[in-house]
């Protein structure tokens, strides 16, 4: 059949923190609108809780016993094999294969690079107001500038009057409209910033969640019997400046009460920001008429810890931290579209429309892992499934050590 | 359709006890290393002896240990691991990948 494009969004640091995974709290509409038409696995986990390794080992299928890569400072290509990653196994097959944001974690793990140009077409776009990201950007109660960790801003007064995603779902909208009236099919990769901190977000996401309906984490203790070694304190957010100012002992903490709950507030509200810039991005799709030959795949590379076991942030195997969001849309296995009516994504403003639900389409309970997406998406896409990796495989260069879950999208699961 | 689907993460520490690097231990640094195992009703870590220069576990240094039973226990908030007998769930471990 006709090649299917790709649309594959990846959020940074988004634990299930949405409508379709059973969150009461948060307000995500375009996302659960998503999950209604796609297969939601509702257990799918991360290898490892940190940026890096949980990218390169998702985009390779490589465990990190196998990527090498346990921290950000070491390219798979130069340190343990030269693996070929989902893009780059895409572009091999005759797609225009393009990055925008944070797919792979910039830097040293990917060669400074993203991997161009083995995994991409042409050289990856990052959003330019990203560079102030971790500067003095949010004001505080002294009218200062600070580099706080709570940060909700007017975007107007922000510099170039915008913020990373907002930019990077511009340019993700701009690749598509170029993308129309072209026969080669694409793979774009979109990799939203958020809800990774600093929480330097749009400060009318913050009227979605009135600091009195917060509540804190039902465990907000370290548990008794956890051993220290697997206690995870919370260092990148001890670092910002809000936080600095408390004093917080290190380090069991805890945070002051109202803190954490503000904390949480400003979780939520990146997460609904989030999920506006992707309902900007899908509606685009739709509205260029291509959601009906573009499979679409939501997920993130791990989890974050608001408060529950007493810890914050990622850096645990806890599954607050390990487990992730992953959605597969395709069109004509997960719906049909004659059942779409006017339109497959429109854009749903959290804004003004706070009181959305949906039905998920259909769910997979049984475990599965960010490894499996390469084998999983090569086989929607007809493109034939990688071999599954010997027990060593360092010296192999196309294989997967995740498992094909395609199969579970028409037959249900077993087990 | 016996088999048992399972997740298997990792995380690594640069000591026992937590320093102001334990969340993200360079690699020269790590010196433990935590494997889970998760089912759908369980999830079991072993923190174990890590060496970086030749990325080999020692199985046999169990620096701590973790068992969650997730019917009772969804928040991950009761250690059972040393109320438990672990030959079997050890036995799984060593299909670690």
């Amino acid at each position: 059949a006709e090649m299917k494009n790709v649309l594959f969004i990846v959020a940074d640091d988004l634990r299930t923190s949405l409508g379709c995974y059973g969150d009461p709290v948060v307000k995500s509409p375009n996302i659960d609108h998503l999950a209604s038409k796609s297969q939601v696995f509702l257990n799918a986990y991360a290898q490892q809780a940190v940026c890096a390794p949980s990218r390169t080992s998702m985009l390779t299928s490589r465990r990190p016993d196998t990527t090498r890569l346990y921290d950000f400072k070491s390219y798979w290509r130069v340190h343990s094999g030269n693996y070929t990653t989902i893009p780059q196994y895409f572009k091999s097959k005759g797609y225009f294969t393009v990055s925008v944001g944070k797919v792979f974690h910039p830097g040293i793990a990917s060669n400074h690079t993203d991997d161009y140009p083995y995994s991409w077409s042409i050289p990856a776009y990052h959003p330019p107001s990203f560079r102030y990201e971790k500067e003095k950007m949010c004001k505080g109660e002294d009218g200062k500038l600070h580099a706080n960790l709570l940060c909700a801003v007017n975007v107007t007064e922000q510099p170039g009057g915008t913020l990373p995603d907002l930019e990077s779902t511009d340019e993700a909208v701009r690749l598509l409209k170029s993308r129309v009236n072209n026969d080669d099919p694409f793979f774009l990769a979109v990799g939203f910033h958020k809800p990774h901190i600093p929480f330097r977000i749009p400060q009318e996401y913050l009227s979605l969640y009135p600091i009195e309906q917060m509540k804190l984490a039902p465990d907000p203790d370290v548990p008794k019997h956890l051993p220290p070694v697997a206690y995870n304190p919370w260092t990148d957010v001890r670092k910002r400046d809000d936080v600095q100012k408390l004093n917080i002992s290190f380090p069991y903490g805890p945070i002051p009460k109202d803190f954490q709950l503000r904390i949480r507030q400003h979780y939520y509200a990146a997460v609904s920001y989030m999920d506006a810039q992707v309902g900007r991005l899908l509606s685009t799709l739709d509205a260029l008429g291509l959601a009906d030959n573009t499979v679409v795949v939501f997920t993130s590379d791990h989890g974050w810890s608001l408060g529950e076991h007493g810890e914050w942030a990622k850096y645990s195997n806890f599954d607050v931290t390990t487990r992730v969001p992953l959605i597969f849309f395709v069109p004509g296995v997960t719906t049909f579209l004659d059942w779409q009516g006017p339109s497959t994504f429109p854009f749903i403003d959290v804004l003004t429309q706070p009181e959305y639900s949906f039905q998920n389409g259909k769910v997979g309970k049984n475990v599965v892992e960010l490894v499996d997406v390469f084998p999983t998406l090569s086989s929607i896409a007809g493109l034939g499934t990688p071999q599954s990796c010997p027990d060593v495989s360092f010296q192999e260069e196309l294989c997967a050590e995740g498992r094909n879950l395609a199969n579970t999208f028409r037959y249900g699961e077993r087990g | 359709v016996n088999e048992e689907a399972v997740s298997f993460s990792q995380y690594p520490r640069p000591a026992d006890t937590p320093q102001v690097n334990s969340d993200l231990p360079d690699l020269k640094d790590i010196k433990v290393m935590g494997y889970s195992l998760r089912s759908w009703d369980y999830r079991y870590t072993l923190w174990l002896g890590f060496d970086p220069k030749t990325f080999q576990v020692n199985v046999s240094d169990i620096h701590a240990g973790e068992l969650y039973m997730l019917a009772d226990d969804p928040g991950e908030d009761n250690n059972v691991y040393t109320a438990f007998d672990h030959s079997v769930i050890k036995k799984n471990m060593a299909i670690l990948p």
